[in-house]
């Protein structure tokens, strides 16, 4: 599931990792 | 003593949502009632629209999408303030006790599956009949200009305008909304769950927290906690319903793009 997933997992794991608008 | 850490859990929570959360209902409803130093800019027909997207929100300008139709427009820009408010879902969720050390599939599912219900939760905290905020509060675009979009475009709000009108009856405060969120992230039942009985005690844990909450800060409210309960169901066939108009969106209109994050959360949703 964490791979379908990719961009949740990250924000997950690290609260400062980018989500691009 | 257990009424004391279900306090000290609700004190817990409401500090973990105003810390996380940019918009709440306290600074929502100054604004909307025309408390705030500088009323919200009207956006009610294209010129305004035109207005607003040159002054308000160059801070969160979305690139390639200046020559699009106005629909297409605003629905890339709702998918902005979207995943904006996934973001800060998941730091809040992380404030959820014990959540950080359930199992990551989990966790990652309970996002998946709560994070739409919580945001159209809260997202009544920022409408009235008229209208909602948009770009941070510095504008207001009312639901007859939405309305007035073309299809399938003018159905995405009205069934939340309807369904906030109802909520804000129910006049929740942040501080029961921080543990009606937390609520709604720690259902149980999504699909695909590995460790239910654990998610299970934790959301009773929180529904205690809120039932205790309710009763001190709604006194006269006797029957606000099976509403509540109540409202838990009508977001998940709100979010159904709003998934399923995603999807026509996606095939019928090509000039849209779906962010991927949003991808993610939508992909074998129901």
């Amino acid at each position: 599931l964490k791979e379908k997933h990719k961009i949740l997992h990250r924000l997950l794991q690290d609260s400062t990792s980018p989500v691009d608008l | 003593s257990q009424m004391a850490d279900l306090k000290s859990l609700a004190k817990h929570m409401f500090e973990a949502y105003l810390k996380n959360f940019n918009m709440n209902k306290t600074k929502a409803r100054a604004i909307l009632t025309g408390k705030a130093n500088i009323p919200p800019f009207v956006i009610h027909d294209m010129e305004t629209l035109r207005l607003a997207e040159e002054n308000l929100v160059s801070k969160q300008a979305v690139n390639g999408i200046q020559n699009k139709e106005a629909e297409v427009r605003i629905f890339q820009r709702c998918q902005c303030t979207s995943v904006e408010t996934v973001r800060e879902l998941t730091e809040f969720a992380k404030c959820i006790p014990e959540f950080i050390n359930l199992d990551l599939n989990d966790q990652v599912t309970l996002l998946k599956y709560g994070v739409y219900e919580a945001m159209f939760a809260m997202l009544a905290s920022i409408m009235n009949k008229d209208g909602l905020l948009v770009a941070y509060g510095n504008g207001f675009m009312t639901r007859e200009f939405l309305k007035s979009l073309r299809k399938p475009f003018n159905e995405i709000m009205e069934p939340k305008f309807e369904f906030a009108m109802k909520f804000n009856a129910l006049e929740l405060d942040d501080s029961d909304l921080s543990l009606f969120v937390a609520a709604i992230i720690l259902s149980g039942d999504r699909p695909g769950l590995v460790n239910v009985s654990q998610i299970e005690q934790m959301q009773e844990t929180i529904v205690q927290a809120l039932r205790l909450h309710l009763h001190s800060n709604h006194p006269d409210a006797i029957y606000l906690f099976p509403k509540l309960l109540q409202k838990m169901a009508d977001l998940r066939q709100l979010v159904t319903e709003h998934a399923q108009l995603v999807q026509k969106i996606k095939k019928t209109e090509a000039d849209t793009f779906l962010h991927p994050l949003l991808q993610e959360i939508y992909r074998d949703m129901y």
